[in-house]
């Protein structure tokens, strides 16, 4: 792609493929190839960094991304609560206890929520991060209510003057009406406590992931109305390319990146970087 | 779905005697569409499709059927073909141990898979061990004991973070105790990951296992191919796991890696619950891709 020099129907077929198998979906990539060829139509371009100026900048327009992103709480809530949703798998727990390190080096008292009271081990998993990253957890035994959970930490987190708090829940698939119905009770009762609450709902959806992306994406949103994506497993071969079409239909940004399994691999997105990445 | 689709591209062909390479083509875009969408490679959709458009061409429109029933019918059958005809099991030593082993990508469902498989094997009157060679993951051995001791299987593991010792001692121990099968679950770890990769390699080199398994997630895009056959080469296996069908993906990727790679689907994943387990049946998922 680097050589060539002037856009040939071999040229678009190979940008249309890099698009294609970056999971960006057929229509979406439908609507970039036409914007390409309307502006390639109008515009001239004497060398391949003109042309390569262009591609980038068609496929940028259509992420969402945040103008700074630097971890930064934006809301002035006394207690900001981030709640954490996701189908099984896609890296909740693990970004959650990277989230929890960052925030603590900012001088920020954070307190995690172990909501995933169904799967084996998983308020285990999250104790370990709440050890790794120096910050406090709430749990309760295994098989309680998560909604439960929720209010007792909520309860603790207000009484103790915590600045964060951040909730993992059980991974679940979002044709699962009884577990969506789980998860919309969690977001009432966080509600009732606080009702700007949650503050943050962040979808995590793993790079790899395909089309289906789209339709975890259009389910969560309609039990507990999404925030952003954190988009997990970027350090693989995947893209991670479904976002595009997710940030566009929802318009929510991107906001955070995961970039592997140890405390310090969470990212703000950069939409240029991910844009790049997509012709490597 | 694509059969209305097809039907619709189809509206003027009835009782036009043989399918051409023109009334086709608009057939096979929205065959290509789906099969995108439904997550199949980009290549190996072209491939497939131009043997499908090998297959159509010629084919003579039988007055009774609809020719975008015909279509699908070719595709159908030409994915069914793809996916493996028959039930391929895992391997049974009958005369002593089975060793299998569990592999793949962080978060695809191998830990969960491990207490499923050893569960099956259980209920079919086998004595079952398994081992907790996750070194890397907080709480993965916990995760497996919890599993184990739920349906009172052994879970050989120790603190330390040798991952080939674990397995050693696991084999070791289903020796001495007269067991039919051990269950190896590993780490999650990237293909291009070489230290992991290399790990996975001294692992199968010290206990040779039987069968070596590859777990995917149904709802894996375009990637899949390159995982599949970064393992496939690296380290060799038997056959593969798709996981999380019980959700709306459509397992297109299956399709993907199958043709790549030529490996065999053995087993579904299709719930949370250990009894959550099924055999693959090639035609449930060919419906699935085209749905
Ligand atoms: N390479 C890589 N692995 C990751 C990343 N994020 C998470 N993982 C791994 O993915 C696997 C699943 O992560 P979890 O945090 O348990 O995912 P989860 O969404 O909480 O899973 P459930 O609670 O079971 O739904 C673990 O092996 C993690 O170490 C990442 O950014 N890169
Ligand atoms: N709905 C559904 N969930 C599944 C299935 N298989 C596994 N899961 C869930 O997927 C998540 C990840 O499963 P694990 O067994 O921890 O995956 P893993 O491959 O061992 O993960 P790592 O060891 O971190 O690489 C858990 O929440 C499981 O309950 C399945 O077939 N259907
Ligand atoms: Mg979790
Ligand atoms: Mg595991």
């Amino acid at each position: 792609l680097k050589a060539k020099s002037k856009i040939d129907e071999e040229l678009l077929e190979e940008i249309e493929e890099i698009l294609i198998t970056g999971d960006i979906g057929v229509d979406t990539t439908f609507t970039i190839m036409e914007n390409i060829r309307q502006r390639v139509k109008k515009e001239r371009y004497e060398n391949p960094e003109e042309l390569n100026f262009l591609l980038r900048d068609e496929i940028d327009k259509f992420i969402i991304s945040e103008e700074s992103n630097d971890f930064e709480i934006k809301s002035n809530a006394p207690l900001h609560v981030i709640f954490v949703i996701g189908v099984n798998g896609s890296g909740k727990t693990t970004s959650i206890g990277k989230l929890a390190a960052i925030y603590k080096s900012k001088g920020k008292k954070v307190m995690l929520a172990a909501c995933d009271t169904f799967r084996a081990a998983a308020c285990e998993q999250l104790e370990v991060w709440a050890e790794r990253a120096g910050v406090a957890i709430t749990r309760l035994a295994d098989q309680t209510d998560p909604s439960a959970v929720i209010f007792e930490a909520m309860q603790r987190a207000r009484n103790g003057n915590y600045d964060v708090l951040l909730i993992d829940t059980a991974g679940r698939l979002h044709t699962k009406t009884n577990l969506m119905l789980e998860l919309g009770k969690m977001e009432k009762v966080i509600k009732r406590f606080i009702p700007e609450a949650p503050h943050e709902t962040l979808l995590v959806i793993d790079a790899t992931t395909g089309q289906n992306g789209l339709s975890q994406a259009r389910h969560f949103t309609k039990t507990a109305k999404l925030s952003g994506l954190i988009l997990t497993k970027l350090d693989g071969t995947a893209k991670g390319g479904i976002v595009i079409g997710i940030t566009q239909e929802l318009q929510i940004p991107v906001k955070y990146i995961g970039v592997g399994e140890q405390i310090e691999d969470l990212r703000p997105f950069s939409s240029k970087e991910f844009v790049e990445a997509l012709f490597d | 779905q694509l059969q209305d689709k097809l039907e619709s591209v189809f509206r003027n062909l009835r009782g036009q005697g043989v399918l051409s390479e023109e009334n086709i083509s608009d057939s096979l875009r929205e065959v290509r569409r789906a099969f995108l969408e439904a997550d199949v490679n980009f290549k190996v959709t072209k491939q497939f499709i131009d043997k499908i458009r090998e297959k159509a061409v010629g084919t003579e429109v039988i007055k009774s059927i609809k020719p975008g029933q015909l279509i699908i019918k070719i595709i159908h059958d030409e994915l069914v073909d793809l996916l493996g005809k028959e039930y391929v099991p895992i391997y049974e030593n009958k005369s002593s141990l089975t060793i299998i082993m569990v592999v793949g990508l962080q978060g695809s469902g191998k830990t969960t898979f491990c207490g499923k498989l050893a569960l099956k094997l259980k209920k079919e009157k086998k004595s079952v061990v398994l081992a907790g060679a996750d070194v890397y993951r907080p709480a993965a051995k916990d995760q497996l004991k919890t599993l184990g001791k739920s349906m009172g299987i052994p879970v050989v593991t120790d603190d330390s973070k040798d991952a080939v010792q674990i397995c050693k001692n696991a084999v070791k121990y289903a020796v001495d105790n007269y067991a039919d099968y051990v269950i190896l679950d590993t780490a999650g770890r990237l293909h291009i990951d070489e230290k992991l990769m290399a790990e996975l390699q001294e692992v199968k080199s010290s206990v040779n296992p039987n069968e070596i398994l590859f777990v995917v997630d149904a709802m894996t895009g375009q990637d899949a191919v390159n995982s599949a056959k970064e393992f496939s080469e690296q380290v060799d296996y038997d056959g593969i796991v798709l996981t999380k069908m019980d959700g709306d993906a459509k397992g297109g990727a299956a399709l993907s890696i199958r043709t790549i790679t030529g490996k065999p689907i053995k087993f579904i994943g299709v719930g949370e619950k250990p009894t959550d387990l099924e055999i693959f049946h090639p035609d449930r998922l060919a419906s699935r891709i085209l749905g």
